[in-house]
């Protein structure tokens, strides 16, 4: 979930 | 990182960087909403507060910083600077950009990912920036001039928004569990509002006449 969280995107 | 997304990305950093440097050298904003630069400054500024604590990659930081100083540049242009700011078409830029800001808090305070000051934060800069090119778009149908300034700074976000959607679906079909549902409907709203000034932009360059956006 917490990889999920992560906004890796600009 | 496959190559919509860095399609995107540059497509975006394009629109930006190309307008701010326009504005630089031509000195003037005409046909440039402000109300939309302030918004996609605030929409930066919200969505990239974790800047400085979560580093996801040097792409990803220069990135972040590049679009907060080129948006926070071009409001300073079109505000501060004695020649362009008296280009600023001030009396048609009325859209009343708080009615979308306020909504757009309301409605991150009620859907986000997470209850947490930042994700309430980064879901307000989606929302926020799936609507932020309205007051750019009235502007334009406004003065019904749409010279090439603005015309290619509306093309090139419309491309970015296009291009970012190929990458959902890239990532769907190739990362397990990748699923998004702000971002996605947030931006297929986004994208939806270029789509009938990409409409007018094809027709009036395939016909070759000055672009008109129907009143």
């Amino acid at each position: 979930k917490s990889e999920a969280l992560e906004h890796d995107e600009l | 990182m496959n190559l919509f997304r860095l399609a995107g990305d540059m497509t975006h950093l394009v629109s930006v960087v190309v307008l701010l440097l326009k504005i630089h050298t031509i000195k003037s904003c005409a046909g440039v909403s402000l109300k939309t630069q302030e918004l996609y400054a605030l929409v930066f500024a919200a969505r990239y507060l974790d800047l400085f604590v979560h580093f996801v990659s040097l792409y990803n930081t220069v990135m972040k910083l590049v679009f907060l100083a080129s948006s926070f540049s071009i409001v300073w242009y079109m505000r501060k600077h004695k020649i362009v700011r008296r280009t600023y078409d001030r009396e048609h830029d009325t859209f009343r950009h708080h009615f979308i800001v306020l909504p757009c808090l309301v409605l991150a305070l009620l859907i986000n990912e997470r209850f947490t000051f930042r994700e309430v934060m980064w879901a307000f800069s989606i929302y926020l920036e799936a609507v932020a090119i309205l007051p750019q778009l009235v502007l334009l149908q406004r003065t019904r001039n749409i010279d090439n300034l603005t015309g290619q700074y509306v093309f090139f976000l419309g491309a970015y928004r296009v291009l970012y959607i190929l990458n959902w679906i890239y990532r769907y079909f190739t990362e397990p569990h990748f699923v998004h549902w702000i971002s996605w409907i947030a931006g297929i709203v986004q994208t939806v509002l270029y789509a009938d000034f990409f409409y007018y932009y094809i027709i009036s360059w395939k016909n070759n006449v000055k672009l008109e956006l129907p009143a």
